[in-house]
């Protein structure tokens, strides 16, 4: 492993967003996730619509919670095309499920692998490297007052509740982290961003791990 | 401003003062966390988890890494 990787060096991941007061964090992490794999297949860095995922996933609850592994299940299933952000606008309340011809332009997926990497962080690092960013669902009870720095304590790797997406990691220093994007908009944590100890397992962080294929 | 509203706010702003003291005094290496004032700091510990943490846990099968024959690696 390299010791310093983030795909925002190769400017293939899109702009934090504000999820406002809608609990759609589980569809805010696999879409940035499906953004950045969109860009490294030679596309244009796209943002696809979050909207579209919270009105429409039939076994998640819109802003009222989901998951990241059902989304990404119903997205591989049906095939369904993701349109971008300016057609389906993000609007922080879960609507009705706006449907496109077929011909409309869309980004689906070919597939994903969603597994438990606690005590193999090296091969998550592997993973993030070969597949892209990766989703995953972390204890950030004590990241509401984050303002900085490596998250090393106060969280715990039994009680998952947050999504986020994972887009890097960096070992020069003492304590290695992974960098890891929000959806809290750019004014929260360090633009946006939140550093968490590599190796540990903290927070949950390699506990329930997606990667997607396109 | 006087409002009951306000209050509840003004009380929880207080509230997470404390809570910020709390966890940064509690991690004294270096390197680590700063906790302090942001958009949530109104907020109560139940809100924040009501409105923001609303992703649902899924078991997902252990990750083994692919099988590589001995004829391959050697």
């Amino acid at each position: 492993l390299p010791a310093k990787f983030d795909w925002r060096d190769k400017k293939v991941v899109t702009p934090v967003r504000n999820q406002l007061s809608c609990g759609g964090c589980w569809a805010f992490s696999i879409v940035g996730g499906i953004e950045t794999v969109y860009a490294l297949k030679g596309h244009p860095l796209l943002e696809l619509s979050v909207q579209q995922v919270i009105d429409c996933s039939p076994r998640d609850y819109g802003c009222n919670g989901g998951s990241t592994v059902s989304a990404l299940s119903w997205l591989n299933e049906i095939k369904v095309k993701l349109v971008q952000d300016s057609e389906y606008p993000f609007k922080a309340e879960t609507g009705t499920c706006h449907h496109f011809p077929n011909s409309s332009f869309g980004v689906s997926i070919k597939g994903y692998e969603a597994h438990d990497f606690s005590a193999q962080e090296e091969e998550m690092a592997q993973k993030l490297m070969d597949s892209g960013p990766l989703a995953v669902i972390v204890d950030a009870v004590s990241w509401q007052d984050y303002q900085g720095g490596i998250i090393q304590h106060h969280c715990s790797s039994s009680e998952a509740n947050h999504a986020v997406l994972i887009t890097g990691f960096d070992r020069t220093g003492d304590v290695p982290y992974w960098i890891v994007k929000n959806s809290w908009g750019t004014t929260w944590g360090l633009d946006g961003y939140v550093h968490i100890k590599m190796g540990a397992n903290i927070c949950g962080i390699a506990d329930s791990v997606a990667a997607v294929f396109l | 401003q006087g409002s009951e509203e306000f209050h509840k706010r003004y009380k929880l702003f207080q509230e997470s003062l404390r809570r910020h003291h709390f966890l940064s005094s509690s991690s004294n290496a270096t390197n680590t966390a700063t906790y302090g004032i942001n958009q949530f700091s109104d907020l109560s510990s139940e809100e924040f988890r009501t409105i923001y943490l609303r992703a649902l846990p899924v078991h997902v099968p252990k990750y083994s890494k692919p099988y590589k024959s001995s004829r391959k690696r050697l």
